[in-house]
């Protein structure tokens, strides 16, 4: 562990945790993509099946069952409890353009052809798209809640550390993981224009909205 | 290469 991952993944647990206290607490999802909270369980689902087989530490379990209740959690609000704010006629990218492909990448680019390896590179190629939902909803309705958007700065800041994370470790240990790094890189450049917006525009106390 | 040891990450 390294301070970079540790405040990736305090970074990350923030932003899970904004958006479900969001939501609870306005007792509303609108402006968020239920698409992309549904894609994020499922990442979460398909990387974390060897919670109980595999145990790392205390830290590592405890972060992988938090993250998989908050994000079933927050499907759950949004999907039933909050339904009637759930805006779908914003909320319209198709999850099936993304999660058919990435299945498709994750069998034939692999680092080992076994049921685990395959779901976990699944599920990195996948966590690398999952937000793609949720910044076109932003584009159709031309704007975000301010809340929204810490949320995502958060979340795009949680893999731009472990970019860091990954440096580090490569010249420290010369450890590197090639589909984790290249997926993480990916995901790290679709928030880049959302990062130019929040840093020019929400920072300075205005509303975030996109150029129409 | 990845070994186990990429599993230690969230």
């Amino acid at each position: 562990m390294n301070i970079f991952r540790l405040l990736g993944d305090l970074s990350h647990l923030l932003a899970i945790i904004i958006l479900l206290l969001k939501i609870w607490r306005t007792r509303s999802c609108a402006g968020v993509s239920g698409k992309s909270q549904i894609l994020f369980a499922l990442v979460f689902t398909t990387r974390y099946l060897d919670l109980f087989t595999n145990f790392i530490s205390m830290y590592n379990s405890a972060m992988k069952l938090i993250y998989l209740v908050c994000s079933y959690a927050t499907v759950f609000l949004m999907y039933f409890k909050f339904k009637a704010t759930y805006d779908s006629n914003h909320d319209t990218f198709r999850m099936e353009f993304l999660v058919v492909p990435v299945g498709g990448l994750a069998f034939l680019v692999n680092h080992d052809f076994t049921p685990l390896e395959i779901l976990w590179t699944f599920s990195i190629y996948l966590e690398a798209v999952a937000i793609l939902p949720q910044l076109f909803m932003i584009s159709k309705t031309g704007e975000a809640e301010t809340i929204t958007s810490h949320y995502l700065f958060a979340l795009g800041s949680y893999r731009a550390l472990y970019i860091v994370n990954w440096v580090f470790r490569f010249y420290t240990e010369g450890f590197f993981d090639l589909i984790a790094i290249v997926a993480g890189c990916v995901q790290t450049i679709l928030y880049c224009d959302f990062f130019y917006l929040y840093i020019t525009k929400v920072l300075k106390g205005k509303q975030l909205t996109l150029p129409a | 290469v990845s070994d186990d040891d990429s599993k230690d990450e969230l």
